[in-house]
């Protein structure tokens, strides 16, 4: 069978709400060293990775690998149920259809119980190779959500580059133009202000707008987010969880024809 | 142009 218990339950919540409007169905991966997901989006344009270390649940038991496939937004319904700081337990049979969710308030005065229809769904793992990156930056998550934000109202994508001054979000359309810079700031007085880049070579990447946006929902989840590029390569997006693992998101860009 | 290539095309299918 299959146990998990999370003390910090809304981590759940903030992951599903981070990737459903990106991927509608996925399975779930669980084994002895954790609870995993890798999914691409309906336009195989992105992928999510998702790992969530068995260490960092507070009971973790996986007797069997199994892979439960699931409705993103019927798992959204669910987990919103839960409140905000209840502990929440995952528990499958080997052998079941369905997996239950049980939320307990942490004054243990509440406890109620969710199950959820699993379902069969065609997915095929993709291997993300190793890479070094010729460049990766990492910002205020807040920074990055803002910055996509605002080039949205622009343009529909965005040039990434990558050099010595810093690392540049440029993007047009009717409107007209706009430039973002944001420079390595490891002297900021609070720690979640600070940006730093590691820069081993300039690279210039261009990417769909729409689907960083979205990566930006996993805000919530951490302070900061490292953007990491090579060239000709898919970006990825990093959000780190933390003493649990990732969430991360690959973007395969836009190459000239 | 611009061509958006697809995610499947830079990692393979294991």
């Amino acid at each position: 069978m299959f146990e998990a218990r999370l003390v910090q339950g809304n981590l759940l919540k903030k992951v599903v709400d981070a990737v459903k409007d990106l991927v509608t169905d996925a399975n779930f991966d669980c084994s002895s060293s954790g609870f995993t997901l890798q999914a691409m989006d309906n336009s195989h344009v992105s992928l999510v990775s998702l790992s969530l270390r068995s260490d960092g649940f507070e009971h973790f038991r996986c007797d069997r690998n199994m892979s439960m496939g699931m409705s993103l937004g019927n798992l959204a319904k669910i987990l919103k149920c839960a409140g905000n700081d209840d502990i929440v337990t995952m528990k499958a049979a080997d052998d079941g259809d369905t997996v239950t969710f049980m939320f307990e308030s942490p004054k243990e005065d509440r406890v109620s119980d969710f199950e959820l229809k699993l379902m069969d769904i065609d997915s095929e793992h993709l291997g993300i190779p190793d890479t070094d990156y010729a460049a990766t930056v990492t910002l205020p998550a807040a920074e990055y959500q803002r910055i996509c934000r605002d080039l949205s109202s622009i343009g529909d994508t965005v040039v990434i580059s990558a050099t010595k001054d810093g690392v540049k979000f440029s993007s047009s359309g009717d409107v007209g133009t706009a430039n973002i810079t944001v420079r390595q700031n490891t002297t900021a007085d609070k720690k979640e202000e600070q940006v730093s880049i590691d820069l081993k070579e300039p690279v210039a990447l261009t990417f769909a707008l729409r689907y960083l946006n979205s990566f930006a929902k996993a805000t919530p989840l951490a302070s900061h987010v490292s953007l990491s590029m090579a060239r000709d390569l898919p970006v990825m997006v990093d959000y780190q969880i933390s003493d649990m693992g990732h969430l991360r998101f690959y973007l395969a860009p836009k190459i000239e024809d | 142009g611009m061509k958006q290539k697809s995610i499947s095309s830079f990692f393979a299918a294991k």
